[in-house]
């Protein structure tokens, strides 16, 4: 199973969208996918109809008091499970007490499914702002996919995500490879975004997936159905985008 | 001096865009104005088109070492003041050992400013996510404004930002009242919109703002020239809502 955490410490940029999207477009093609949803806002859970529990999430397992498995969920879709969140979550960042724990206990957590044939693929959709959790996710997965909406604030803190994946390399010695940037909300009316793409690709090159997703009220309606976007709307531009993701994805793995 | 925080865990939702462009507009009605970047993102630092400088932020006042005062720094415009971010401040989350500074740092640090003369009000400009920093703005000001996004993710964690505002109102003894609730990015083809609002409305009554800022490309536009809208485009719509929200403010106050 390899394990892929969605980050971004800037909010609002299509995090928990691309999580749950690009999940449900893996599913989607045949491949078994876990979706983790590491933010205490609970979103990605409530995004795939699924109700929140008292004690079935991470937090348990981060405590030692569960294992990993007893806190899969299965999902109205076939191929696509989940580990559901809730807001208890949010203690972790106060919690984690020792530096060892405030850095691997995630990685712990997950450690004994690493290995298992179940799911092909795990995504780790996390919260906003650099914190615990988002440390630990970093920690915990093999590579990173970056959303990065296409305006200016947004690109303003790509560097200092850049930067903050880098001391979690030197503070662990993992090597934490980028898996994508993947550009966001694309809106051709903001002037700056056809600037902010091209020179994102000027200074990251291949890392920068081709599909570049735009934005599409389909996308913002299709939580509020506890559906992901090729589950609510098949013949979307939205889930368009989110499948020639998926594939871009699977050409890389 | 009022003290405003502007807050909402949920990230992209506007908290930016409402603090810079509402002092702004204040400022422009006459009222001095201070605005307090309180995000390690410095967002509001470069909207306003202000370097950020090491040692220049309520950082160093948090560890005693320096006066509120020492670190104002003038705008462009007339009215406004700023004080400024600096990356440094996201310690504060891991720093703040005890639970006294946990909650009430911010709060002693602006203190020495509170009954001056000098600005009419102050706004906070805070982080998404629960953390120290969103905690001690609220522990620091008279009163919050909410900006929520009318979208489902939003939405649902509507609930549990009020329900933090309880909790700190409970360990604290402060009164915490609301400012107001303000409807951002307000798009009418997202279909669920208006239902969001007329629900809003509904329970929070009065609460809630009449003015709701549309989405406005110009916004998005603003902060990449340093400029707040109504000095970016005084004749877009974006400035002529902040404009609406600015003078319902001051029906309040
Ligand atoms: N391409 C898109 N087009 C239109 N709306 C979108 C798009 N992607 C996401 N949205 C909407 O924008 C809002 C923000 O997206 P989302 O919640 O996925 O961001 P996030 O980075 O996970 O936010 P947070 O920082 O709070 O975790 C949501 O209401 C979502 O439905
Ligand atoms: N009414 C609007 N219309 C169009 N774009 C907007 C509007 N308000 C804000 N924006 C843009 O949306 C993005 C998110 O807004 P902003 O950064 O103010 O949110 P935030 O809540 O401060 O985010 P964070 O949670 O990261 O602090 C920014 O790029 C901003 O320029
Ligand atoms: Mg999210
Ligand atoms: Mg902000």
């Amino acid at each position: 199973m390899k394990i892929i955490s969605v980050v971004n410490q800037k909010g609002g940029v299509g995090k928990t969208t691309t999580s749950v999207s690009l999940a449900a477009c893996l599913a989607e093609l045949g491949h078994p996918t876990l979706l983790i949803d590491l933010d205490p806002q609970c979103n990605a859970t409530s995004a795939l109809g699924v109700e929140r529990l008292e004690g079935k999430s991470l937090y348990p397992v981060l405590h030692g008091e569960a294992a990993p498995d007893d806190m899969i969920v299965p999902t109205a879709w076939d191929h696509l499970s989940l580990i559901p969140c809730e807001r208890d979550l949010a203690g972790i960042e106060i919690e984690a007490a020792s530096m060892d724990d405030r850095l691997y206990g995630v990685r712990k957590a997950l450690d004994p499914m690493r290995s298992s044939e179940r799911f092909r693929f795990a995504i780790i959709d996390c919260p906003p702002s650099v914190g615990t959790l988002m440390t630990q996710a970093l920690v915990a997965c093999d590579s990173v996919i970056i959303p990065l909406q296409c305006e200016y604030l947004a690109m303003e803190g790509f560097g200092s995500i850049l930067q903050y994946i880098e001391q979690i390399k030197s503070a662990t010695g993992l090597p934490l490879p980028i898996e994508g940037i993947l550009m966001t909300m694309y809106d051709s009316r903001v002037k700056l975004s056809d600037q902010v793409i091209s020179e994102l690709r000027t200074h990251m090159g291949e890392a920068v997936y081709q599909t570049v997703i735009p934005r599409n009220v389909r996308l913002a309606e299709a939580p509020s159905h506890g559906k992901p976007i090729n589950a609510y709307d098949s013949g979307s531009t939205g889930a368009a985008f989110y499948r020639s993701l998926a594939k871009e994805f699977m050409a890389r793995n």
